[in-house]
C-alpha cells in the first residue's frame, strides 16, 4: 500500500511540475508530503514559484491562475489514471485569450486518451471540438439546436437560435 | 468504453425529450446564459446517483421535475439514460424519477440498485466526483483544498 | 424616514424592474418588502419571472443569469444615487458573447453620470472604453504598457506585452 | 468629482512605481492572467480604509508590501494615492504603510485621521462597499444576499 501510493504520488508530482512549467511559462509547480506522521496518514501541500519570484502562498494567486493550478492537478491526475470521459463546464471563465488557447489544445492533446465535453462561451476552446451541439430556451423549455463553427464570425457574438 | 449518447426528458428544463450525441474526442456545448447546459452537466451526475442538492443545484426535491411553461404542462416524471459503447456491445444506463420521488436505476433494460450501477463503473472510474466532472465555477476552489482532501485525490488515483 | 425609505424603495423596485426587463429580454424582475412587522426594519426579498415560466427560486438559477441580476441591481441603485466611481473586476467572466455586448453598451449609457473603471479580458466589453491601459508582470514587477484597441485583431489573443 | 490618476509604489505586485490616468467616462484595464489587475482594484479599496485580509486577498499584514523579485528587493512601503478633480480644484488622497505596520493617511499633503478621510468622503458615495467597487467573482453572489442585507443596500442609496 505504502508502495504504491508512493508511486503514485512521485508521478503525479512530476506530471504537475510539467504542466506548471508549461501553463505558467517556466514557472515551477510542486507538491509535497508534509512532514508529520506516517507517509500513509500524511497530507499533501502544492507550491508554486512564478518566474522571478519567490515562493508564495497560493491564496495570493490571481483568479485566472488558481484556475490554471486546477487545470493543471486534473490534468496530472488524468495522464495516470485517466477516466472514461471527462465533463469541463466553463472552466475558462476566468482565463485569458493565451490561457484559453492553451487549454483548448490541452484538451486537443489529450482527446485520443478519453472523452471530454466541454461546456463553454469562448470561440478560441470550442473549436477544438469535432461535435458542436448548441442549446437554447425558447417558451421555457431547453432544446438542442446544430451549430457549424465555420458560420461563426469571430468579431460577431455566437448566435444559438432555432 | 465510451459515452455515445444522453438522452434527457423531464429533467430540470428539458420539458421536451432531447438527444444528444457525444464524439469520441471532444463535444462543445454552447449557448445562451441560462438555455440548460449545466443542466445537462447536472442529468449526467444524476445518473451516478448523485442525491446532493447542493451538488445538484436545487432547493426542493422535485426541482429535478421540468415545472412547466406556457403551454407545456410540468412533468411527473425525470428520465435521464447514456448510452456506452464497450467492444462494440451497447450498454445502457438510465435513471427515473417519479412525482411521489420514487427512483429507479436501470442497466441495460434490467432494474438495479444504485450500489449494481457503481460496482459496474467501479472499474472505469467515471463518475468519481473529482476528476472526471468539474461543475461551473469549480475549477479555481481546488487551491482551497485542505492537505487531506488532496491525498484523497492522489489516492483515487493509485 | 418611514417616507423617505419607501420613496426609495419605490424607485429601486421600478428601476430594477425595468433592468431585469432589458437584460433577460422580457422578463419580469420585481423587489418585495417581507410582509413582517414594521417597514422600518423589514427585509427586502427579489423575485425573477423567465418568459414562459412561473416564477422560480433565485438558486435555479445559472451562472451567467446570476451575475445579470447582481448588474441589474447595481444599475438600478446608481440611476438613483450614483457614487463617483464604480470598478468592475471581470463582472462579464460568466456572461455570453450577447449578454457582454449588453453589458458594454449598458456601461457606455451611464458613463455620463458616472466613471467606470472596468477590468476584463473581452474584446465586447473593452472596446466601450475611451482609455486603455495593460498591465504585464515582467520579473515578476506588475507595469503598465500602452494598448490600442485599433490593433487588437478580433481572432487573435489580446497582445499585452512591452 | 471626477478621479483623474492612481499611483502606485511598492504595493503588492508593484515594485516599482506606476501611474494610471483615469478617463472621465470608462477606462479598461486589461492583461494577462496573473499580472496584477485585480492588486489596482485592491490599492484602491485599501486608500479608502479597508483592513480586511480577505477583501484585499492578503494573508499576513507584509502581503502588501512588495515581496521582492529577481533583481529588485523587497519594499519597505506601501503607498497609494488618488487624484480627484473636484470643480477645477485637485484633491490628493493617500495610504502608506511602513514594514512595522505604521499607517499614514494624507489628504492633500497633510496628515490625517482615516476617521477624517472618511468625513471627507461621505458625501460623495465613494468607497462604500457594495455599489462602487465590485471585487472579482462577486457579481453573482448578489443572489445570495439575505433579506436584512438587501434592505441595508437600498437604505445607503437613500
Ligand atoms: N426544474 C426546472 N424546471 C424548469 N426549468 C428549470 C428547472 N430547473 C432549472 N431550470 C431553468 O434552467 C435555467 C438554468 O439553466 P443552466 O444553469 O443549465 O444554464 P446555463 O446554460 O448553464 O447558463 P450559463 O451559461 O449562464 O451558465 C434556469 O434559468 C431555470 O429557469
Ligand atoms: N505582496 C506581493 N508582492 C509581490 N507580488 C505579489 C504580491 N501580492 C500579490 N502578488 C502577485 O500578484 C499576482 C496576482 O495579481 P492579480 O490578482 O492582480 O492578477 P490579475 O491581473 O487580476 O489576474 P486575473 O486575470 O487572473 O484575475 C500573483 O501572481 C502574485 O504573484
Ligand atoms: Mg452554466
Ligand atoms: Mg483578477
Amino acid at each position: 500500500a505504502k508502495k504504491v501510493f508512493l508511486e503514485t504520488f512521485n508521478s503525479v508530482n512530476s506530471n504537475f511540475s510539467e504542466m506548471i512549467e508549461e501553463l505558467f511559462e517556466g514557472a515551477k509547480g510542486e507538491m509535497r508530503l508534509l512532514p508529520e506522521k506516517d507517509v500513509l496518514e500524511t497530507g499533501i501541500e502544492i507550491s508554486i514559484k512564478k518566474v522571478g519570484k519567490k515562493e508564495q502562498n497560493l491564496y495570493l494567486l490571481s483568479g485566472g491562475e488558481k484556475s490554471l493550478v486546477g487545470i493543471a492537478l486534473l490534468f496530472s491526475l488524468l495522464k495516470i489514471n485517466p477516466s472514461p470521459f471527462y465533463i469541463l463546464d466553463e472552466v475558462d471563465a476566468a482565463l485569458d485569450d493565451y490561457n484559453a488557447e492553451r487549454l483548448g489544445r490541452l484538451i486537443k492533446r489529450y482527446s485520443d486518451k478519453t472523452q471530454f465535453i466541454v461546456v463553454t462561451h469562448n470561440k478560441l476552446v470550442m473549436e477544438n471540438a469535432d461535435i458542436l451541439h448548441g442549446i437554447t430556451m425558447t417558451n421555457g423549455i431547453s432544446t438542442i439546436v446544430p451549430v457549424e463553427l465555420e458560420k461563426v464570425a469571430d468579431d460577431k457574438p455566437l448566435e444559438v437560435t432555432t | 468504453m465510451k459515452l455515445k449518447k444522453i438522452i434527457i426528458d423531464g429533467f430540470k428544463s428539458f420539458g421536451r425529450p432531447v438527444s444528444i450525441n457525444i464524439s469520441e474526442n471532444i463535444t462543445a456545448i454552447v449557448g445562451p446564459n441560462g438555455s440548460g447546459k449545466s443542466n445537462v452537466v447536472d442529468a449526467i451526475r444524476w445518473v451516478f446517483g448523485e442525491h446532493s442538492y447542493k451538488n445538484l443545484r436545487t432547493v426542493k426535491k422535485n426541482d429535478i421535475l421540468f415545472s412547466g411553461s406556457n403551454g407545456t404542462s410540468a412533468s411527473n416524471r425525470a428520465y435521464v439514460k447514456l448510452i456506452f459503447e464497450d467492444d462494440g456491445k451497447e450498454i445502457d444506463v438510465s435513471r427515473e424519477m417519479l412525482r411521489d420521488g420514487k427512483n429507479i436505476y436501470m442497466l441495460n433494460g434490467e432494474v438495479v440498485r444504485l450500489k449494481d450501477l457503481m460496482d459496474f463503473f467501479a472499474g472505469t472510474g467515471a463518475g468519481k466526483e473529482f476528476y472526471s466532472i468539474i461543475a461551473q465555477g469549480q475549477i479555481d476552489k481546488i487551491v482551497n483544498a485542505t492537505p487531506e482532501e488532496l491525498r484523497k485525490l492522489i489516492e483515487e488515483a493509485a
